[in-house]
């Protein structure tokens, strides 16, 4: 292969609670793992906090002032222009390029296609179970089912004994499989749903997260001056059953404080069960030999307010709202190939192995965003980097109005 | 490469208090834009009006503002921009493109 192959990896609303990032709660032992042989960006930020102009965003490295997509109705090449995406780019550079999961946010904003053919080189794959997220499966006190936002479910009694995220780790794992001896390189697109609402996860990693450890966010009051047009009133949990029983008022609630810590041990918990699905998917990519020449990338669309400012959503600019992980895990740059073992990325079961340490050896402080993916991702696979856009640029297939972060692999940090 | 890092977002809103659609106001709805720009030490964020049919921002309609100075305030509870709204970091803040 003369190109690195390319592993994108985006989670759904996940801040950086992570414990490579710091986070002493949350366990995140397989990300954690792929921090430790990667590049680890701190402080990074989206361009929108919602799913849709995000993922658009990212996707194009254009701003949402240039894509023109704000909310979830519309689609960038109908509403501004028609810019090459990431995976495009990838596709028109020879690779095989496929979606898993939630890449693109579903429907007008992609064109009802996750913008296939043009990103993709076949149709995208939504796992079936998805299609049950917002029914009637979560049981309740009452020993009925009802649409909850906390939803810890034992798998073998959901729809298919299954859910989403479980069935795009085994999508992504087979085309793994299907391509591990090809020649032509590969740009897999793997999109987690979750830790986004609602909290519909296996029961069992509750169990990481005993209630009467959870804290409230240390800032869980709606601050004195914050000008009302700053705030939002977090309207998609209102409508679950479970909220809705607790008569919030609206806009600013707030949620009583015991279940406020539900959320929190709920989210927490989602995040450890996506974990635990990257980390399916990084020990296949591993155990099928394609560890060493597969560059990884790892962020989410934007974050989410775990109570802190009284709110429990994204749709704000506030740093929880806006700020994800990012990392790149890149074969001979990020880690020495002569370190690159038997097992690169041996799965850890963290319901059966709790005990684990890993140490970031490469991080970068500084300030960057979601726009400078694009041509960081094309630039680390061995491909050329888009030019910076001009000021207006909507007749420009092809830019980025993001920064090339290539130069922060081989540099010491400044400033 | 000695220039500042700056992350920039923002945030539509369709009125200057929150309702039902606040949240993810369709685009024909709203009526003000929440530009923020971060750095290492700070938050600063102005919320101008916006015009959905021009895609145009008006950016002497200003609704409010917020500023935040991180290492004082990390989780941004403390908005100062009432306080510093003649300053000159303000002013020259607000003369960025």
């Amino acid at each position: 292969r003369g190109r690195r192959n390319v592993l994108f990896i985006m989670a759904d609303d996940l801040r950086p609670s992570l414990g490579c990032y710091g986070d002493s709660v949350v366990k995140s032992p397989n990300i954690d793992q792929l921090a430790s042989k990667s590049q680890v960006f701190l402080n990074t930020y989206a361009q929108q906090a919602l799913c849709a102009p995000s993922r658009a965003s990212m996707l194009t490295s254009r701003r949402p002032d240039t894509t023109r997509v704000y909310d979830f109705n519309s689609y960038w090449r109908d509403q501004s222009g028609n810019y090459t995406t990431l995976p495009q780019y990838f596709k028109s550079s020879g690779y095989f390029t496929a979606s898993v999961g939630k890449i693109f946010h579903p429907g007008i904003s992609s064109n009802f296609s996750d913008d296939y053919p043009y990103s993709w080189s076949i149709p995208a794959y939504h796992p079936p179970s998805f299609h049950y997220e917002k029914k009637k499966l979560c049981k309740g006190d009452d020993g009925k089912l009802h649409v909850n936002l906390l939803c810890a479910v034992n798998v073998t009694e959901q729809p298919g004994g299954t859910l989403p995220d479980l069935e795009s780790t085994e999508e992504a794992v087979r085309l793994l499989k299907s391509w591990a001896n090809n020649d032509a390189p590969f740009f897999l697109a793997v999109g987690f749903h979750k830790p986004h609402i609602p909290f519909r996860i296996p029961q069992e990693y509750l169990s990481l997260y005993p209630i009467e450890n959870m804290t409230l966010a240390p800032d869980p009051n709606v601050p004195e001056f914050l000008p009302p047009v700053a705030y939002n009133p977090w309207t998609d949990i209102r409508g679950r059953d479970d909220v809705q029983k607790l008569n919030v008022s609206f806009p600013y609630g707030p949620i009583p404080k015991d279940f406020q810590l539900r959320i929190r041990q709920h989210y927490f918990a989602a995040v450890s069960y996506m974990d635990a699905q990257v980390g399916r998917l990084l020990s296949s990519l591993d155990a099928l030999g394609l560890a060493d020449d597969t560059m990884v990338v790892f962020t989410s669309d934007h974050g989410w307010s775990l109570g802190e400012h009284g709110e429990w959503a994204k749709f704000s600019n506030f740093n929880v709202a806006t700020q994800v992980p990012l990392m790149f895990y890149v074969p001979g740059i990020t880690i020495p190939r002569d370190q690159l073992g038997e097992s690169t990325f041996p799965f850890i079961d963290i319901l059966t192995q709790p005990k684990y340490r890993f140490k970031n050896d490469k991080v970068r402080r500084n300030v960057v965003e979601l726009v400078d993916v694009f041509p960081t991702v094309a630039s680390m696979a061995g491909l050329r980097a888009p030019e910076h856009c001009a000021d207006v640029s909507f007749q420009e297939e092809l830019c980025t109005e993001g920064d090339n972060l290539a130069h922060t692999f081989r540099r010491r940090e400044r400033g | 490469k000695d220039e500042e890092a700056i992350a920039y977002s923002q945030y539509p809103r369709p009125a200057d208090t929150p309702q039902v659609n606040s949240d993810v106001p369709d685009l024909k709805d709203v009526k003000v834009m929440g530009y923020s720009l971060r750095s290492w030490d700070y938050r600063y964020t102005l919320w101008l009006g916006y015009n959905p049919k021009t895609f145009q921002v008006n950016v002497s309609d200003v609704h409010a503002g917020e500023l935040y100075i991180l290492a004082d305030d990390p989780g941004e509870d403390k908005n100062i921009y009432s306080d510093l709204e003649q300053s000159v970091v303000i002013k020259k803040l607000s003369t960025l493109p």
